[in-house]
């Protein structure tokens, strides 16, 4: 799921 | 990471700083919309609920403490120690406006129905919109001072290079994440206007001044 690794962002 | 994402970071940091030091130095508050500072820490702490529970890296980690402790410095100095210099006048957007409407779409289209993921949603959301009280208060005062519009547009280019980001990573890892994109574009969008004024007046000497 693209959400999860927006996760290494600020 | 990528030299649009660090740039886009870097210029949000400069703007936070910039705010900071124009209060500081100024010892005031003028021009400046509380109402958006708040929206900016209730961004920053449904964002980073996780700044406990997942490690990224130290960058990551040392970025989300510094954006937090400003917010929340900035709200001090607006609604505590400069108080007096708080122009309640001109900053009165309904703040229930911006943050009901981006709680409910939280909770209707985000990615996972979990308290981290609507939070972090909710705070994606909210922060598209949070600078309109700001627009607005400029829009009302007819102007702003030259360092309230080098802040804006060091606000305003953070998520812009950020959505340069988002296409780099698409293309350079299949990575996208629509909902950060979309609410990115929208917040991007909201500074169109400034960016022009600015790039046309504030740039070359003139003060920011909207037409009435």
């Amino acid at each position: 799921r693209s959400g999860k690794s927006t996760k290494d962002e600020l | 990471m990528n030299i649009f994402r660090l740039g886009g970071d870097l210029a949000h940091l400069l703007a936070i700083i910039i705010l900071l030091l124009k209060i500081w130095t100024t010892r005031s508050c003028a021009g400046i919309s509380g109402k958006s500072q708040i929206l900016f820490a209730l961004t920053f702490t449904a964002r980073y609920l996780d700044l406990f529970t997942n490690f990224v890296s130290v960058y990551n980690s040392v970025m989300k403490v510094v954006y937090l402790a400003a917010a929340y410095a900035t709200l001090y100095l607006m609604y505590v120690k400069f108080k007096a210099t708080y122009d309640h006048n001109h900053d009165t957007f309904r703040l229930e406006f911006l943050i009901l409407p981006a709680a409910g779409l939280a909770l209707i289209i985000n990615h996972e129905f979990s308290i981290i993921e609507v939070m972090w949603t909710f705070s994606i959301y909210l922060e598209a919109v949070a600078i309109l009280p700001q627009l607005f208060m400029v829009s009302k005062t007819g102007e702003a001072e030259s360092i309230t519009s080098h802040y804006l547009f060091a606000l305003g280019s953070y998520r812009a290079l950020y959505i340069v980001n988002w296409v780099y990573r698409y293309y350079s890892e299949g990575f996208y994440d629509m909902i950060a994109t979309l609410a990115g574009v929208v917040q991007t969008v909201l500074y169109c206007d400034f960016f022009y004024l600015y790039i046309t007046k504030v740039l070359k000497g003139k003060k920011l001044q909207l037409p009435a």
